[in-house]
């Protein structure tokens, strides 16, 4: 089972 | 079998697909392929498209053959049936593929250090990589591609390796891309098993016996610049940056750079001369042509960085939080750990690029989903 360790979203300002 | 290792693999764009795959004999190799509803009992029709090796030759074990060969004109959201082979070595099973949408939602998974081979006992890493690989699959929603980051094997000219990193099932039915990583550059056995599109003869290239060339495809609507950072050429590399960006930028909604050697590490390799020069050619080549996202691995931990600016300083405000607006010339860096769990590397706390870092020995995998709106990058680790 994969267990999440980050996240981020890349937008443009 | 007269069919070894056969490798789907990203084509130039989502219209094309590559292919490699080692054979008993020499010549006359080729793909065939079909949408899968035109399949006759399971087999593709007499009336197939077909294409002959776009290159061929003698393998580095001096007895198989290495054999490249693409398909061509692929329609968005198809499944397709392929096989490769000859009439003289025979074709290999009839495996199935997905093309994926055109310009909506899509996403790729990425990988860091397989490094089949090392750690000590061959089974257990090439058994870890598989798990993370089918992990991951079943994590993600249809993932258009696998990119890998880099040292797939332990030892560059190890066939054994080659043919565990390729042996999971996702290998000839999910396309892939990989990266040269400093485990694979000195043979070329990496050129011979990977059918790479747009390699550049000019810049990031191998020598007589090393494996090399800087690459760039489109896929999900991304430009995915790929350089050779085991060479140490970086004018050559910042060319090859610039030639392609401006050539093909417009066709991308966002711009992706792929390359072993992490310049923004939290460990052991950080400190190391040719990361060094590494961190000190990329960061203004990055932001001059508004790279959005770095994919990289080589140290064997994971990490973000804050928003980075071409002096290679971490913008003012960045928090490196769930999200990050950029403006036109900042990058965020990812690092990669290893995906099979054959080894990882000490943290080294307190540099000044450290958004977040996960030094937990977890092997791990990276699923990006891509958007007119977004990059999204989830990491998940596999316990």
């Amino acid at each position: 089972t994969a267990e999440q360790i980050d996240d981020v979203e890349l937008r443009r300002a | 079998e007269a069919i070894t290792d056969p490798v789907l693999q990203v084509g130039a764009d989502s219209t094309t697909r590559n292919l490699s795959w080692m054979s008993e004999n020499s010549g006359g190799g080729e793909v065939r392929w079909a949408p899968v509803n035109e399949l006759e009992g399971g087999e593709l029709p007499a009336d197939a498209a077909a294409a002959e090796t776009t290159d061929s030759g003698l393998a580095t074990d001096l007895k198989r053959h290495f054999n490249h060969a693409s398909m061509t004109d692929l329609e968005p959201d198809t499944d397709y049936a392929y096989q490769v082979g000859s009439d003289e070595d025979g074709f290999t099973e009839v495996q199935q593929f997905t093309t994926g949408s055109s310009g909506g939602d899509d996403e790729f998974l990425v990988f860091g250090d397989p490094q089949v081979g090392a750690g000590g006992g061959d089974l257990g890493v090439a058994t870890g990589w598989e798990r993370t690989l089918s992990t991951a699959v079943a994590t993600a929603d249809d993932p258009s591609f696998l990119y890998s980051l880099g040292d797939q094997v332990n030892s560059a000219g190890n066939q054994e390796q080659y043919a565990q990193y390729l042996a999971p099932e996702a290998t000839r039915t999910i396309p892939q891309a990989t990266t040269i990583g400093n485990h694979d550059v000195s043979s070329k056995a990496y050129e011979q098993h990977f059918n790479r599109p747009n390699v550049s003869q000019d810049h990031g290239g191998g020598g007589i016996i090393t494996s090399g060339g800087d690459y760039w495809f489109i896929e999900d609507g991304v430009l995915f610049l790929n350089i050779n950072s085991n060479s140490s050429d970086m004018d050559a590399h910042a060319e090859f940056i610039d030639e392609v960006v401006a050539e093909h930028g417009g066709q991308a909604r966002w711009t992706v750079l792929g390359f072993h050697h992490s310049i923004y590490s939290t460990a052991t390799h950080w400190n190391d001369l040719d990361v060094k020069r590494l961190r000190k050619a990329i960061p203004p080549v990055a932001a001059r042509n508004d790279i959005d996202l770095v994919v990289s691995g080589h140290d064997h931990i994971f990490n973000r960085t804050f928003l980075m600016d071409g002096e290679g300083k971490p913008v003012e405000g960045s928090e490196a939080g769930a999200d990050e607006a950029k403006e036109d010339g900042q990058t965020l860096y990812l690092t990669l750990t290893s995906s099979s769990g054959s080894k990882f590397y000490d943290y080294v706390p307190g540099l000044d690029w450290e958004g977040k870092s996960v030094h937990n020995d977890m092997p791990a995998f990276t699923r990006v989903r891509v958007s007119d709106e977004a990059l999204r990058a989830t990491t998940y680790e596999v316990p």
